[in-house]
C-alpha cells in the first residue's frame, strides 16, 4: 500500500 | 492529524448529516441543490480513486466511506425517491453544472504536482470542489424562503474549508517542505466564495431573521 505524500488529508 | 484539521473533518461530517437529516427525516430536499450534489459525488469519486490503493489509517478511509456513501445517496435520495424528489425545484436548479467540470479537468490537465493519472484526476476534484457549491448559492439567491437546515448546511459545508486554512497554515509551520500551493489556492478560492453566504448568514443571525440572499 503506497501512500502518496500530502494525500493524507480528506 | 492537528485540531484544525479536526475541527474542519467535523464539520465537514456534520453538514452532510443535517443534509441527511433534512432529506431522511422530513423528505423534503427544497432549497437543495441536485448540481452540487451530483458535483461533490464527481469530487468524492475522483478524489478517492486510491482508497484501496493507498492506506493513510482508519479514520481517513472511514472517513472516506462515509463521505463517498452520503454523497451518493443524497443524490439517489433527490433523483429517485419519489416524496423527496417531489420537493426538488427544478425549475430553479438550472446552473450548467456540467460545463463547469471542463476548465477544472483542462486546469488540472495543465497544473498540477505530478502528471499521473491519480495525481490529475486528484487536482481535478480540488478544483471542482472549490466551484461545487456554485449551483447551490445561485439557487440560494431564487429561492426565497430558506429553512434553517439548508443554511446550516452551507454554512457547515463553507467552514469546513475554512478549517482546512487553518490547518495548512499549522502544518506549513511546524512540518519542514509541506508546500501544496494548489491545494491551497483552490482551498482558499472555494472559502472566499462563501464569503457573501457567511455575511448574510451572520446578519440574519444577528437580527434574528430569516436568511436571505439578495437577488
Amino acid at each position: 500500500l503506497v501512500t502518496e505524500p500530502g494525500h493524507d488529508e480528506l | 492529524m492537528n485540531i484544525f484539521r479536526l475541527a474542519g473533518d467535523m464539520t465537514h461530517l456534520a453538514s452532510v448529516l443535517v443534509l441527511l437529516l433534512k432529506i431522511h427525516t422530513i423528505k423534503s430536499c427544497a432549497g437543495v441543490s441536485l448540481k452540487t450534489q451530483e458535483l461533490y459525488v464527481i469530487v468524492f469519486a475522483t478524489r478517492y480513486l486510491d482508497i484501496f490503493t493507498s492506506f493513510v489509517s482508519i479514520y481517513n478511509s472511514l472517513m472516506k466511506l462515509i463521505f463517498l456513501g452520503s454523497s451518493f445517496s443524497i443524490v439517489w435520495y433527490m433523483r429517485y425517491h419519489k416524496a423527496v424528489h417531489r420537493t426538488y425545484d427544478r425549475e430553479q436548479d438550472t446552473f450548467r453544472h456540467w460545463f463547469l467540470m471542463l476548465p477544472c479537468i483542462l486546469l488540472a490537465l495543465l497544473i498540477h504536482e505530478k502528471f499521473t493519472f491519480f495525481e490529475v484526476m486528484w487536482t481535478f476534484s480540488l478544483y471542482l470542489e472549490a466551484v461545487a457549491i456554485l449551483p447551490q448559492l445561485v439557487l440560494l439567491q431564487r429561492t426565497r424562503n430558506i429553512d434553517n437546515l439548508t443554511g446550516q448546511y452551507i454554512f457547515l459545508l463553507g467552514g469546513y474549508r475554512g478549517f482546512y486554512i487553518l490547518n495548512w497554515i499549522y502544518r506549513y509551520f511546524t512540518e519542514p517542505h509541506y508546500v501544496h500551493w494548489i491545494t491551497w489556492i483552490s482551498g482558499l478560492v472555494q472559502t472566499l466564495l462563501y464569503a457573501d453566504f457567511f455575511y448574510y448568514y451572520f446578519l440574519s443571525w444577528k437580527n434574528n431573521k430569516k436568511l436571505q440572499l439578495p437577488a
